[in-house]
């Protein structure tokens, strides 16, 4: 050994570049891998078994099938079949021959019969056909328990409390632990999202559809006009790397806002006024156009990227309280589609291509619609869109 | 697919419905 370590003579060779380059490439990939690397899956066995399956893909391969062309003669059969599959009222859709219907895409974004839904009196009715999964009121920083799943509505407000810990707990976690974290948000549809960036200090370009923004999370969120009601389909995680689910927020104002109190958590709410929530779910048989809930004008309309799951209120109910759980996979998906706004040509969601980065939106605003009331006005029970399939 | 309503409304808001209630469009979901 001596003999060897003193006696081989020693040559120098120069290193190729090439190698020290592809050295670098290959740090900075693993580098930009680790920083954008999936979320980890955690909790009991059966997130790991739904978290395994390829819902995505399958998902994608669903939505492709549900928008081919249906030869005629299998229509009126197979449109029956799902229908009584998924509890459709066939007597109540306004096209009666189901032969019209070129693909289930478009059976299932069916019309109604004029009539067919009677609309009350009340301030509030409800925006579409489907299940209540959760409703109740927003109490400090925290949906008031409902059904067994807590939300954390902190976010929506805007506003951050000076000295407010971060989340403590870790996303890994997160699926087996109730909301902790004062900047969370609601749970809908499975998907953490944080309302702060839906209402929030976004700002836009007037009349235009913007380039993607990203709201800062300690502007305070002024109700410069009082907001009546928020129609929020799915939603983002935008503190994590979560699943994507495209959500569409839209904002509305009615009157310009009067001095408003505090609460103390920075809230800014109407006194003698209250946050409240309600959850709907639309199941696969469920008539899926959206309707205004109630008389109001709505003012702009956030956009986030990502793509539709669903969840069903079994799955929800089997995994009551796993809070950002469903912010993590997947889990039921069904389908992949999009969403429609009538008012709203410009809105294309479930677009391929590139996704826009974490944490963004697109936002448009409806003041051309009405420059007196600024914004798109709508009635009670009003259509002003859907889900479509496909 | 689903639907999210956050809305600011007087306390004495009411809701009209139950929790895993089925409900239609129109329906009435609440009240002062």
């Amino acid at each position: 050994v001596i003999n060897a370590w003193t006696q081989t003579p020693t040559k120098w060779y120069p290193i190729p570049i090439a190698v020290g380059a592809i050295l670098l490439v290959v740090i900075q990939y693993r580098r930009t891998r680790r920083a954008y690397s999936s979320p980890q899956v955690d909790g009991p066995w059966q997130v790991h078994v739904l978290g395994a399956l390829p819902l995505r893909n399958m998902s994608r391969v669903w939505g492709y099938l549900n928008s081919l062309e249906l030869p005629p003669w299998f229509r009126p059969f197979g449109f029956r079949v799902y229908a009584f599959a998924f509890g459709c009222n066939l007597d109540e859709i306004d096209e009666e021959d189901l032969k019209t219907y070129k693909s289930l895409g478009e059976f299932f974004y069916r019309k109604l019969k004029e009539g067919a839904r009677p609309v009350d009196n009340a301030v509030l009715v409800s925006p579409a056909d489907g299940r209540i999964l959760h409703f109740g009121t927003v109490q400090g920083s925290r949906v008031e328990q409902v059904k067994g799943i807590t939300y954390s509505l902190d976010a929506l407000l805007g506003v951050e409390r000076p000295g407010t810990p971060p989340a403590s707990i870790a996303p890994s976690q997160r699926d087996a632990m109730p909301v902790v974290d004062d900047q969370e948000f609601a749970n809908v549809n499975g998907i953490e999202y944080t309302l702060d960036q839906l209402l929030g200090s976004g700002t836009s370009t007037p009349s235009s559809p913007t380039t993607p923004t990203t709201p800062s999370p300690n502007h305070p969120h002024k109700f410069g006009s009082q907001v009546d009601a928020s129609v929020v389909e799915s939603s983002r995680d935008l503190q994590e790397t979560l699943a994507h689910d495209t959500s569409v927020a839209l904002e509305i104002g009615m009157k310009p806002s009067l001095e408003r109190s505090k609460s103390i958590y920075g809230a800014s709410v109407k006194t003698g006024n209250a946050l409240f929530f309600t959850v709907i779910y639309l199941a696969p048989g469920d008539y899926h156009r959206f309707h205004s809930p109630t008389a109001w004008v709505v003012q702009k309309r956030r956009h986030f990227v990502g793509e539709l799951f669903s969840v069903s209120p079994y799955i929800a109910k089997r995994l009551e309280n796993l809070y950002g759980f469903f912010g993590m996979v997947p889990v039921g998906a069904t389908n992949v589609g999009s969403i429609k706004i009538n008012f709203d040509q410009a809105l294309r969601t479930n677009e391929r291509g590139r996704p826009p980065p974490p944490g963004t939106y697109s936002e448009a605003v409806y003041s051309a619609a009405s420059p007196i009331l600024n914004g798109q006005p709508l009635l009670p029970a009003q259509e002003m869109g859907g889900f479509c399939l496909g | 697919s689903t639907i999210v309503l956050v809305f600011e409304a007087p306390r004495e808001f009411e809701f009209s419905i139950k929790a895993n209630e089925k409900v239609k469009v129109g329906q009435r979901l609440g009240d002062v």
